[in-house]
Parts: structure tokens; sequence; C-alpha cells
């Protein structure tokens, strides 16, 4: 530190009289000096970096922090503040306009109260660029970062403490009178008039707030932008998925291995389990999962980073084709991969790492699937901060603690897994067994279209 | 670009 660096001591009034600026990695400064102030007489001036008050460092707090340490501090008690002149980088700080800088992914869901507020689900990440808005505390400025790491919509958020009561609200709320199906989400699928959705959204919403018990998430969690550690397990969706995989394993052994799937509990229907996904990934190969579009969010949300290429059909001929010449002992459905790919298409495409078009003929598709991993394995992801810190080999050890395990499975989609008749020009009711999920089979479910 | 001047607006 610098030689302008010194220890200063004063009995704080009623409050100490500063006002602060800056935060988080740049650091804390004094912006202004109230007149005649404890802090006042003991020379404190506009552009020093408060280093530590008492026993709390001040080095990496936001603002928010700053100040509401300062104010918790007893009326009447000494204060002993570490401070270094630093006029040179406070202007900078200043007109660059750089304190309050970070991002961070929320854990619950929210609904604007104001009109300037943001409304978002849980998993949405935010750009927070100023932590007391309007100098208050109670709201963050913060900008929402896109899926594609664009800058998107700003506007203010509820602050860290705020967070907390709400998200907890939020969890007392589900825990009494069950699920809540209101927010953003719901009301997309509700705009599109989705059948059942509400009944799926809700076991959806219960399945990521038991996660978000299980990993005792806070609301906001501090996230940073890094390459995964390991190997991003890959989804395939659209009407050539099945063959995509065999022929990815197969020419790509090294690279590439299909997670297993086994049947759930006393049911028909098969999951694959989060463990032969860390295991496959411990192998630094790409597991290859068949699943529902919600397991895929579900991956999202458990930090797998899930690579989800969808295979875009041209029209149902070509799917025809396509199968006939690439799996001609196949017996699915062109007809029913063709629909569902549609459907997919239509009510899943937020889930969309990248679309390949499946037109014209040769193995031009296949050849963009793995350029396409290629590039995203390569690409930074949100991870927790901490976790950015960690030995890549403990990393997925945290993703995949052993509480998890009792719900650490992901459903696959029967529909794809099963080989079908090709039931072209037949008519199109669906009698599976299984309850439906209309969340992963949008339009599927019981639809009455012919 | 921030809004506001990235301070508190009352003295702590």
């Amino acid at each position: 530190y610098s030689a302008g660096s010194r220890i200063v001591q004063f009995v704080k009034a009623k409050s100490a009289g500063l006002r602060l600026a800056g935060g988080n990695d740049v650091g804390i400064f004094v912006s202004s000096v109230q007149e005649g102030s404890p802090a006042h007489s003991q020379g404190i001036r506009e552009g020093d970096q408060i280093l530590q008050v008492n026993d709390t460092s001040f080095q990496h707090l936001t603002r928010e922090e700053a100040v509401e340490h300062l104010m918790a501090l007893p009326v009447g008690e000494e204060v002993t503040l570490w401070t270094q002149s630093k006029p040179d980088i406070y202007r900078k700080m200043v007109s660059s306009n750089v304190g309050d800088s970070f991002y961070i992914r929320t854990h619950f869901d929210f609904e604007k109260d104001a009109p300037s507020g943001l409304s978002f689900v849980r998993g949405d990440v935010f750009h927070v660029l100023d932590t007391m808005y309007r100098g208050r505390l109670g709201n963050w400025l913060a900008v929402r970062v896109g899926r594609d790491l664009q800058e998107q919509d700003k506007g203010i958020i509820p602050n860290q403490s705020r967070a907390e009561q709400i998200a907890s609200l939020e969890s007392v709320l589900k825990a009494t009178s069950g699920a809540n199906p209101s927010g953003a989400r719901a009301e997309f699928w509700k705009l599109r008039g989705l059948r059942g959705a509400k009944k799926m959204l809700r076991k959806s919403r219960e399945d990521l707030s038991a996660l978000t018990k299980q990993g005792r998430y806070p609301p906001y969690e501090r996230v940073v932008l890094k390459e995964a550690s390991f190997k991003r397990p890959v989804v395939i969706l659209g009407p050539i998925a099945d063959i995509a995989v065999q022929k990815l394993s197969r020419e790509l052994p090294e690279l590439f291995e299909i997670a297993p799937s086994v049947p759930r509990d006393g049911a028909s229907s098969k999951v694959i389990k989060l463990d032969s996904v860390r295991q496959i990934a411990e192998k630094g190969k790409h597991a290859l999962l068949d699943i529902t579009p919600s397991a895929v969010e579900r991956l999202n949300y458990v930090q797998y980073y899930p690579v989800v290429v969808f295979c875009e059909p041209e029209s149902r001929p070509g799917v025809k084709a396509m199968r006939q010449w690439l799996a001609p002992d196949s017996r699915k459905s062109s007809r029913r991969l063709y629909a569902q790919a549609n459907k997919m298409k239509k009510y899943c495409s937020h889930l969309f790492t990248a679309t390949v078009p499946l037109s014209g003929s040769g193995n031009a598709w296949f050849q963009q699937i793995q350029d396409i991993v290629r590039t995203q394995q390569n690409q930074p992801v949100w991870m927790t901060a901490e976790q950015a810190d960690m030995a890549p080999e403990d990393s997925l050890d945290l993703l995949n603690p052993p509480s998890t395990v009792a719900s650490g499975y992901l459903t696959c989609d029967s529909h794809a897994n099963s080989d079908y008749e090709d039931t072209d020009g037949e008519s199109g009711a669906y009698t599976d067994g299984e309850a439906e999920d209309a969340y992963d089979q949008p339009g599927l479910a019981r639809s009455s279209e012919p | 670009s921030k809004s506001g001047d990235g301070k508190n607006s009352v003295w702590i």
C-alpha cells in the first residue's frame, strides 16, 4: 500500500459523515465528507480508499455491503478506519463508472413491482451495475444477460436483502399452499395455449425448488464466465437424434459416449442418472444424452452446461428420405418425428444452443454437429464464482453431491427411445400408458389435432 | 453506463 496509508479513529455520531463510491473489485472510496462530522475532523478526504473498518476488510465489498456495514456500527462507539489516499484512482473510477460491477445468477422467480423493474425466472443471469440505485438501499441496477451472452434489457431488481425475503416467502408459499404457477415462465406457456402446462409447470418448479434447497443456493449467486473444466454433455434434438448419437459414439468413441438410460423405479419410463453423466465427463468425453426438454433445463440448472443441438428438418419427405438412407432398418415414424421436431422448435427453441439444418444430401449435418460441440466447448459458461477458483477435478464432485443422488436423474423421451412402426399416414393417437409431460411433449400430449 | 452518481444519497 502507498505511503498515504493510515489509521483513523473517531467515535461514531449519528452517522460517520461519509458518502461512499466504488464497490466490488475497484474498492470502496470516500466520495464526500460531511462538514463537522467525526470523519471530517479526523482528516478523511474525498478520494480516500477505505481498506478496512475495525476488523472488516473493505476490499471486495459491494457499495451496498460497505454502506450497510457502516450503518450497523453502533452510535457512540469508536471506529477504526484503515485508509489510503488515492485521488488519481478515485477520479478514474468515477469518470469511467466502474464501481459495483459483477454478475449474478438468480435462484427464485420474480415479477417486477415497479415500471423500471425487471421480471426474471430462476436461472437468469444479470450484470449488476449499481447496488444502490439512485443512492438508496433497496434496488440494484442491472442488465439481463442473454444466453448468447449479449446484454439485453436494463432496469432494477431487488437488492440482496429484499431478494432473500422474496425467495424465502416464495418457498414458504410453495410449502404451505402448493405452487403458485404465476410468473414469466407460466405466462410464456399460457400465451402459447399449452394444455396441461400449469400442472407440469408446477412439477418442474417443485423440482427446481428442491434442487435449490439441496444446493442451498442463495437467491443471488455470484457467477463468472469461464470455460467448462470438463467435457460438456451433448443433447441432440430433432428427427435424426437417434442416428446422430449412434454415429457420434461409433465414429468418435474417444470423444463421445452415449449415457445409459435405466428404468425409473416402478415405472415404464426411462431415466439417465446424473451420476452417469458425471462419470462420462470424468473420462474426458462428451456424454450423449437422449433426454426431454425439461431435463435439459434441469441440467442447465445443476450446471452441467449441456450443448443442445437442434437438427431442423426441411420437410417430412426429407426426413423420411434421410432416415431411409441413414438407418434403413429403423421403424420410427418419419411423420411423427417431423411433427415432434416442429413442436419442439415452436416451444423449446429457448433451450437450443445451436441449430443444424437438415437440408440437401451428404453428411454436412454430421460435421456441423461436431463443429458446434467443439466451438461450444471452448465458449465460456456462467459458473459460480467460488467454483471457478476450484481445481477442475473437484468441480464435478460439487455438481453432484451425495445428497442429490435421490433425485439425480434426467427424464428421457419415451417416444424417442422406442422404435415405432412406421405409421406414416395413420392418425396420430398416441396411446402409451404413461402420463405424458406436457412440457416435454409440447402439443403431443393428448392433442386433439388430427 | 450507469444512472445515478454511484454513491449513497444519505450520510452514513
